[in-house]
């Protein structure tokens, strides 16, 4: 048996919101831990995972372990169904093939049950160890997400560079080069709109631009954004759910031949 | 030209 109610129902919008372009069907994992998942997407170049503490929701019960496979874009569309106020509840029997999102309006005035069929879904999983990463730069999530997007308008790759003076970000195309730099910026009035970098030592990668802005769909669950780069490994893309837990994105580099 | 990894050359299935 498994009961998940979750006050704030709009925040499990914005996480479909922030996976389904990544990702067609996957995996939702429930344990005593919380409400997880791991997914890459179809060309194995990207990976979200997600973590919801079981003690971020107002009500957890989940009696065994528990995998459930469904398809994003149809649990969007039965949660789009609920109203931005509305408590949401996940409950599942042991051994069917089925959830039901419970949709509660908060002065308890409406109540719908929409139930979807779970599907079997054969998703590897890896093993993500953790790992020292070279320099990680903090900065506002909406000030990433709008670097990525113009920089989409020049180029399909972008060269971040991190080094004492800051963060940049590069890209080239048929028109022309583009370069952004964002320097460390602590001295804000609010600290979400701070630019933090820290360096152990410079390093430079290339991605695909493409795969960013899939990852900055998670913006609105998050004011800030962090970003782990080391020359060995994936970038690592990080939104913090406030009081719950993570929306994690991990992206193979592109290197030159 | 550049060659986009793939994240098995850095992960192993768990």
């Amino acid at each position: 048996m498994l009961e998940l109610r979750l006050v704030q129902g709009s925040l499990l919008k914005k996480v479909l919101d922030a996976m389904r372009e990544l990702v067609n069907d996957a995996n939702f994992d429930c344990s005593a831990t919380g409400f997880s998942l791991q997914a890459m997407d179809s060309s194995h170049v990207a990976l979200v995972a997600l973590l919801l503490r079981s003690e971020g929701f107002e009500h957890y019960r989940c009696d065994r372990n528990l995998s459930m496979g469904m398809n994003l874009n149809n649990m969007s569309k039965m949660l789009r169904c609920a109203g931005n106020d509305d408590i949401i509840t996940i409950k599942a029997d042991d051994g069917t093939d089925s959830v039901t999102f419970m949709f509660e309006s908060p002065n308890q005035d409406k109540i719908a049950d929409f139930e979807m069929k779970l599907m079997d879904i054969d998703s590897e999983h890896l093993g993500i160890p953790d790992a020292e990463y070279q320099a990680i730069v903090r900065m506002p999530s909406s000030e990433f997400a709008r670097i990525c997007k113009d920089l989409s308008s020049i180029g399909d790759t972008v060269v971040i560079s991190v080094t004492k003076e800051g963060v940049k970000f590069s890209t080239a195309g048929d028109i022309g080069t583009a370069n952004i730099v964002c320097r460390q910026n602590k001295t804000v009035d609010k600290p979400e709109e701070a630019t933090i970098i820290e360096m152990q030592e410079p390093v430079s990668l290339t991605f695909a631009l493409r795969y960013l802005n899939s990852f900055t769909k998670a913006t609105p669950l998050s004011d800030t954004v962090t970003i782990s780069l080391s020359s060995e490994l994936p970038v690592v893309v990080e939104y913090k759910i406030a009081e719950m837990g993570y929306i994690r994105y991990y992206l193979a580099p592109k290197i030159e031949e | 030209w550049d060659t986009q990894l793939q994240l098995q050359g850095f992960y192993t299935n768990a």
